[in-house]
């Protein structure tokens, strides 16, 4: 197919600061109703990503910040790459969700396994 | 397509019995790198579902028992379900795995977000 990421990432994404704490993502996971929350810094750079399975491993491991449990080495998407290239990634890494970063290194979105199943559900 | 539900499901994979703690789900999570966990009785019924959205729940919540945090009306597919009819329960209950169900009622699978996105990750 010809869609890019852009045309199925979401643009309006849940955000944390560096400082937050794990009860701070796990407020912010249960309000939004999200699983992957891009850390990030206050010019929308990108620190790391937490993930509720972080949060999970945060209980199994009795970790108790952010810092112990958030991915500093995140596997991001252009914009502009095909979907099927956030697929391929997504598979070879097992992760379910990629931060999207334009040429600025801004974060722009974030597009999931479930933006994927959305295209076939019609 | 014609791809069926049996097709692209796991057939092995993780779950918990209903007296299991949250750090046992946790913990199985961790070791599995899995978000998904049903929960089962002895002969294989469905009781429920927890996730890591749940156990992130449990921290901003501070809940403590399983059966606080497990969702007991579990939305299922079959076997012989078409894969796009998978997509369209999950993004209509803002949701990312099924249990997969025979008509005996034991659980055969699970099916999630991921194994569509990697259909079209070849
Ligand atoms: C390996 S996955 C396994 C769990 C599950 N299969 C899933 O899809 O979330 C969990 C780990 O992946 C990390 N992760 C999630 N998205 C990521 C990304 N885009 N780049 C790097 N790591 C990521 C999380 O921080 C977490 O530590
Ligand atoms: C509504 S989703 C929101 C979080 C996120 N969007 C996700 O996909 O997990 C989280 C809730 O859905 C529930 N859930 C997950 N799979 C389910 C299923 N097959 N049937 C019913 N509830 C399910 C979980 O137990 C959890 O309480």
């Amino acid at each position: 197919s010809h869609t890019l990421v852009k045309d199925v990432m979401s643009r309006d994404f849940a955000k944390i600061k560096e400082k937050s704490s794990i009860e701070n993502a796990a407020e912010t996971m249960l309000h939004e109703e999200i699983t992957h929350l891009p850390v990030i810094t206050d010019e929308n750079k990108l620190l790391g990503i937490v993930t509720a399975w972080d949060i999970s491993k945060s209980v199994a491991r009795n970790y108790t910040g952010l810092n112990e449990i958030m991915t500093k080495d995140v596997i991001v998407v252009s914009p502009e790459d095909p979907i099927e290239l956030a697929a391929r990634k997504m598979k070879k890494y097992n992760i379910s969700s990629l931060p999207v970063v334009d040429e600025n290194q801004k974060v722009v979105g974030i597009v999931t396994t479930n933006h994927i199943s959305i295209l076939i559900a019609d």
